[in-house]
C-alpha cells in the first residue's frame, strides 16, 4: 500500500522511530530527517514510496563505498590487529575470518594477545585447531607484545601471509589498556613499519550510542581502518554505524551473522540498509 | 549536559517574567534527547517525558525562579522511581527455605555471564556462603575452562561434565551434588543465547523447571541499545526472570538500557558489574544511574 499512499505526517514519524529505534542515533536521525524534508521540497516528492526510497539513498551515502580488506603490498605478511571492548565477538570473528582466508588460499596464522582473561588462550586454540591454523600463544598473564614479537617471528619462518593479532577485551575509557593497545602495535612496527595492516574495531549490533564513543576513542589511540559489526542474527540493527562510518570514516569490512565459522560475510551497505526496514 | 541546555532555553526568557507552555515544550524536547542518546527506549522516552510534562506545567515550575533546576529534579526523581528506588527490599537475592539457594544467569552473547558467576560467587562467600558453580555452557569453545580457571582463582568448585552432554541434564546432576556436598549458594551459568532462537530459549526454560532457582538474572550489558526492550521482554515471557545484572558499568555508556528492562519486565536490578576482576561487583543504587542516564 505505501507504493501508491501520500506522504503524510504518520509516515514521517515511522520512520523516525524505524531509525531511533535501530539505533541510528537522535542526532544523526534528526540530520537524515532534515535533509529529507528538503529533498521532498526540492525533487517535489509525493509518495510515500519516493520518501522512504530516498531515505534509503540517504543511509547508503553515510556508509560509504564497500572497501576490501587492505593486504600489505610491500611485506610478505599482512598483519590484522583486531580490538574492542569486552564481549563483542573479536575472538569468535578472527576465528571466522581466518577460516575465509585460509579457504582464498592464505597461509594465515593467529596470534592469542589476550594473555588477561581466564581460558581466552585455550579459547582461540580451540578455533585453531578447528580451522587447522597455527595459533601462537604463551602463558597465562604473558605480555601480549611478547606473544606478538614471537607470532612475527614464527610467521616469517613459516611462510605464513596473514597473521591476525586477537587482544583482550578492553574499555576505551581505561588509559592504561589504550596505552597497553599503542604498545601491541609498536612491537608490531617494529617488524614491519607499515604493520598493522589493518586494525579492525569490533562492534557489537546490540550497543546504543556508546558504539560511536568507543569508535572515536580507538581511533585516537589505535587508529582503526575498518569495523566488523557482529551479532546481527539478533533483533538489533546495528544503527550507530552509520554515525560511525559518516563522522569517522570508517568503513564497515565485515559483518557477523552467527557462532559458527560460516557466519561471516562481506558487508554489503545496500542489504544493510534494507534490514533496518524489515 | 541536560542542565546546561534546560539553563539555556529558561535563560533565553530571564527578564520576560512568566514562563509558557512552550517553554516547557522546549524543555521536554531536550529531555527527551537527553533520553535516547542515553539508550532509553524510544516508546518508553515518550510516555516519560509526557509524565513528566504533566508535572513540569504545574504552578510550582511555572512560578519557580530555577524552572530549569525544578525540572531536573522532576526527571530525576521521576526515573529514581522507575528504576526501583522505592523498594531497596527488592534487590536482595532471595534465600531458599532449606539450601542450596540456587542463582541462574541468562542473557545475550557477551554480556558478562560467566564473569558474573564468579564474582556472586565471591560475594556470597564472603557473606559466610559454602558456593559451587556449575559449567553449563557447552557451546562456546572453551566455556568450561573459563568457568574452572575462575573457579580455581577463587577456590571455589565448579561442577563441570564432559563435552557431549547436555544442558539441562547438566545442571539437574549439579542440584545433586550441591546437596551432596552441602552447599548453600549455588550459581548456574548459561550459554549466551539469543531471545529469538526457539530451540535455545527452551533450554533455559527447561533448566529452570528442572532446578527451580531462587533467582533467575538477566545478565545485560550497560551498553545495549533500543534491542534492549524486546531482550528481556523475551526472556522473561520464556523463562521468568526474578532480577537483572547490569554489566560493563566501569565504562561510559550511559545505561539507558537499565531503565527500559526494568520497566518492561518489573523485576529490579540487584547488582552492577564494575570491571572485570572477580570483586569488580556492587549493590544496585538507582539515583547513582539516574544521574548518568541524564548525562
Ligand atoms: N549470535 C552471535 N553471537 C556471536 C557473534 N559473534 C560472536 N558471538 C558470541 O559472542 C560471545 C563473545 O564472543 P567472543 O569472540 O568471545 O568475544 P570477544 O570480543 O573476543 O570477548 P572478550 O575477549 O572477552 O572481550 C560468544 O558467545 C560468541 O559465540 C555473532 O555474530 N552472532
Ligand atoms: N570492564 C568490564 N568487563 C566485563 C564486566 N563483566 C564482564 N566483562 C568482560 O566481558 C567479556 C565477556 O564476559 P563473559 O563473562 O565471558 O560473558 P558471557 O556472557 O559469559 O559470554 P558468553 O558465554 O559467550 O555468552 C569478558 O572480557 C569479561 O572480562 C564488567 O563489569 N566490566
Ligand atoms: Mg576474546
Ligand atoms: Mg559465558
Amino acid at each position: 500500500a505505501l507504493e501508491h499512499d501520500d506522504i503524510t505526517d504518520d509516515l514521517w514519524d515511522e520512520l523516525e522511530e524505524t531509525l531511533i529505534t535501530g539505533d541510528v542515533g537522535v542526532q544523526t536521525t534528526d540530520k537524515l530527517m532534515q535533509v529529507l524534508h528538503d529533498r521532498v521540497e526540492a525533487e517535489h516528492l509525493t509518495r510515500g514510496r519516493e520518501l522512504r526510497d530516498a531515505l534509503k539513498e540517504e543511509l547508503e551515502i553515510l556508509l560509504g563505498d564497500p572497501e576490501p580488506l587492505v593486504f600489505s603490498d610491500t611485506s610478505p605478511i599482512s598483519v590484522f590487529l583486531v580490538v574492542g571492548v569486552n564481549g563483542v565477538g573479536k575472538t569468535t570473528s578472527i576465528a571466522k575470518l581466518a577460516n575465509l582466508l585460509k579457504r582464498q588460499k592464505h597461509r594465515v596464522m593467529l596470534a592469542a594477545g589476550d594473555t588477561f582473561r581466564a581460558a581466552a588462550t585455550e579459547q582461540i586454540k580451540t578455533w585453531g585447531e578447528r580451522i587447522g591454523v597455527p595459533v601462537i600463544s604463551h602463558q597465562h598473564g604473558a605480555d601480549p607484545g611478547a606473544v606478538v614479537y614471537d607470532a612475527m617471528q614464527a610467521a616469517q619462518a613459516r611462510g605464513t601471509d596473514v597473521l591476525i593479532v586477537d587482544t583482550a577485551g578492553r574499555l576505551h575509557t581505561k588509559f592504561n589498556l589504550m596505552e597497553e593497545l599503542k604498545k601491541i602495535m609498536k612491537v608490531l612496527q617494529k617488524y614491519d613499519p607499515e604493520a598493522p595492516h589493518e586494525v579492525l574495531l569490533v562492534i557489537d549490533a546490540t550497543t546504543g550510542q556508546n558504539g560511536f564513543a568507543q569508535a572515536k576513542q580507538f581511533v585516537q589511540d589505535s587508529g582503526v581502518s575498518g569495523i566488523i559489526l557482529t551479532k546481527l542474527d539478533g533483533t538489533a540493527r546495528g544503527g550507530i554505524v552509520f554515525a560511525v562510518a559518516s563522522e569517522l570514516g570508517l568503513p564497515i569490512k565485515y559483518i557477523g551473522t552467527g557462532e559458527k565459522l560460516g557466519d561471516i560475510a562481506p558487508f554489503d551497505p545496500v542489504q544493510f540498509v534494507d534490514a533496518l526496514f524489515e | 549536559s541536560l542542565t546546561q541546555r534546560l539553563d539555556n532555553i529558561f535563560d533565553r526568557m530571564r527578564g520576560k517574567g512568566k514562563i509558557t507552555e512552550k517553554d516547557v515544550a522546549d524543555a521536554m524536547r531536550e529531555v527527551r534527547q537527553a533520553l535516547l542518546e542515553a539508550d532509553v527506549n524510544f516508546k518508553l522516552v515518550k510516555q516519560f517525558v509526557n509524565k513528566v510534562q504533566e508535572r513540569a506545567l504545574g504552578a510550582e515550575v511555572l512560578a519557580s525562579l530555577t524552572p530549569a533546576q525544578h525540572i531536573i529534579g522532576i526527571v530525576h526523581d521521576e526515573l529514581v522511581e522507575m528504576l526501583g528506588g522505592d523498594d531497596p527490599e527488592a534487590t536482595k537475592i532471595k534465600f531458599a527455605g532449606e539450601p542450596p539457594t540456587i542463582l541462574m544467569l541468562v542473557g545475550l552473547q557477551g554480556s558478562g555471564k560467566t564473569t558474573h558467576a564468579a564474582k556472586l560467587a565471591a560475594y556470597f562467600r564472603k557473606n559466610g556462603q559454602k558456593v559451587g558453580m556449575v559449567a553449563a555452557d557447552m557451546q562456546r569453545p572453551a566455556a568450561v575452562q573459563q568457568l574452572q580457571q575462575l573457579g580455581r582463582q577463587l577456590d571455589i568448585p565448579v561442577y563441570a561434565e564432559p563435552q557431549g552432554n547436555k544442558p539441562v541434564d547438566i545442571t539437574q546432576r549439579a542440584v545433586r551434588w550441591a546437596r551432596e556436598q552441602a552447599l548453600t549458594v549455588l550459581i548456574l551459568d548459561t550459554a549466551g543465547r539469543l531471545h529469538i532462537d526457539d530451540a535455545l530459549m527452551q533450554e533455559v526454560a527447561t533448566i529452570r523447571q528442572r532446578t527451580q532457582p531462587q533467582e533467575v538474572l538477566l545478565v545485560v550489558d550497560a551498553m545495549t541499545g533500543q534491542d534492549a526492550v524486546r531482550v528481556a521482554d523475551e526472556f522473561n515471557k520464556t523463562v521468568g526472570l526474578t532480577g537483572l545484572i547490569l554489566t560493563k558499568m566501569d565504562g561510559d555508556a550511559r545505561g539507558g538500557a537499565a531503565l527500559s528492562v526494568r520497566q518492561v519486565t518489573g523485576v529490579p536490578i540487584k547488582f552492577m558489574g564494575t570491571g572485570e576482576k572477580t570483586d569488580a561487583l556492587e549493590p544496585f543504587y538507582p539515583d547513582r544511574l539516574a544521574t548518568r542516564i541524564l548525562g
